[in-house]
């Protein structure tokens, strides 16, 4: 099989451990169907080796269990086989080769009843035979494949831009989609965006069907943005937004990058007692935790009080983010504070305060203008190797008198006779 | 890059999937 397989991932790390734990029990379910003999049960614990789950991914194994299952009629390990054979690019003679392989393994697998395997025969024909794609993916789609289907109505959208071609692409992806296919789902939820977008209606009560059916269907992301969604019209503590949490919880059973949410939300709760109860370090992680971008929590006003108090409470890398945070604050004493912490991280070796502060200073924003106490605070930070402060104040020399000119490094060194003779040796000739 | 190496029916297969 090809080093690089166009169907084969590596298997996710990450995933959760409830998932983890199902497909574990699956793999040694099918180990002991195989173990009896049932050519069904290699099948499935071969593409169970082909991907990694519930057991370590190893693809000459997999190779080994689907052939035998393949050659013994079961159509899902020769769709296996084929995915494991099908190379990225088949511009080699070798990939080519394999490429062929592929198409065979899928050919087998189609003419045992595997749908899919009949939708990668006509992904293989799209490139040389497109007549001949259209009809086994119309004949495909009749007998109830959902991969042609999708791909007979993609099609159907992207090839005709009338309004008719695209209602009728959408009414297949609807479809699809409610007889449990997520990326139809998908591409159906993101159709019906648009068009709100569009509208500038509120969330409609399709699109909230179609995003949890493609959530229950296995989809991350569409799960997210519904919870997203739930969550803003929630009332109430974080934690206690419990539909929404049902959402952001399936969010990542399907796909662990939106795991940190849910862990942000059910770890608030504690961080704010923490926090309350003194401990700077609960303070920094609640603060972190409001600033997290694109997190239902993400909050500047919610992050302010509890990062100045970890700075005060000598988490030194919260200051400068305390004193951003306080200069959007209207506050009167606001710039005060801001001050403060500036010069809590500035003193206690945070560079980042005394930049930002020194900038602020000489630039006047947030602060009154005062050069005679910013500039000092650059120079220090290209004194102790910023070299873009340096060259930040070089810049400034330039428009701004009051600018320290900084000590010149040997960074470009002229050069001696000889070299500029030795060069212009080379030019002449 | 992961490396997986798994004994099965007497045989050991390696794998190395980046």
């Amino acid at each position: 099989f090809p080093t690089s397989s166009a169907l084969v991932e590596r298997a996710d790390p990450d995933e959760s451990p409830a998932r983890r734990e199902r497909e574990e029990a699956a793999a040694r379910a099918d180990r002991t169907a195989c173990d009896e003999g049932k050519s069904s049960g290699c099948a499935a614990l071969g593409l169970a080796y082909l991907t990694g789950a519930g057991v370590p991914q190893n693809r000459p194994l997999a190779e080994v269990l689907l052939r035998e299952a393949c050659d013994a009629d079961e159509g899902t390990a020769c769709m296996g086989l084929g995915q494991l054979y099908l190379p990225r690019v088949a511009f080699s003679e070798e990939d080519k080769a394999m490429l062929e392989q592929a198409g065979s393994a899928f050919d087998r697998g189609c003419r045992l009843g595997v749908l899919d395997a009949c939708e990668r025969v006509a992904a293989i024909l799209d490139g040389t035979d497109e007549v001949a794609a259209d009809a086994l993916r119309r004949d495909t789609c009749a007998k109830g494949g959902t991969a042609s289907c999708r791909r007979l109505a993609d099609d159907l959208s992207m090839r005709d831009e009338s309004a008719a071609a695209q209602t009728e692409a959408q009414r297949v992806f609807a479809r699809l989609c409610r007889s449990g296919d997520r990326e139809s789902c998908v591409s159906h939820a993101r159709w019906l965006t648009q068009q709100q977008e569009r509208d500038e209606d509120s969330r409609s009560p399709e699109l909230r069907e179609i995003q949890s059916l493609g959530c229950r269907a296995g989809d991350g992301y569409l799960c997210h943005d519904l919870a997203m969604a739930v969550f803003a019209e929630g009332s109430g503590p974080p934690e206690q937004r419990v539909e929404a949490l049902a959402l952001f919880d399936r969010a990542c059973d399907n796909e662990s990058d939106f795991c940190s949410i849910r862990t942000a939300i059910h770890a608030r709760p504690l961080l704010v007692q923490g926090c309350e109860a003194g401990r700077a370090q609960d303070c920094y992680a609640l603060g972190e935790l409001y600033q997290a971008p694109g997190s239902p929590l993400e909050s500047a006003a919610d992050a302010r009080a509890p990062m100045g108090k970890a700075c005060e409470g000598g988490i030194i890398e919260a200051c400068t983010i305390a004193a951003e945070l306080a200069l959007q604050d209207s506050a009167p004493d606001a710039a005060a504070r801001a001050e403060r912490w500036y010069r809590t991280g500035c003193a206690g070796g945070q560079a980042g305060s005394c930049i930002a502060f020194g900038r602020r200073l000489v630039d006047g924003d947030g602060f009154p203008r005062d050069p005679g106490q910013g500039y000092p605070l650059l120079a220090s930070a290209c004194a102790s190797g910023r070299t873009d402060i340096c060259d930040e104040l070089e810049t400034r020399t330039a428009t701004d008198p009051e600018a320290p000119v900084p000590v010149a490094d040997n960074s470009y060194l002229p050069d001696d006779p000889e070299a500029l003779e030795e060069r212009q040796r080379r030019i002449n000739e | 890059c992961t490396s997986t190496a798994v004994t099965f029916r007497g045989t050991l297969y390696e794998d190395t999937i980046c």
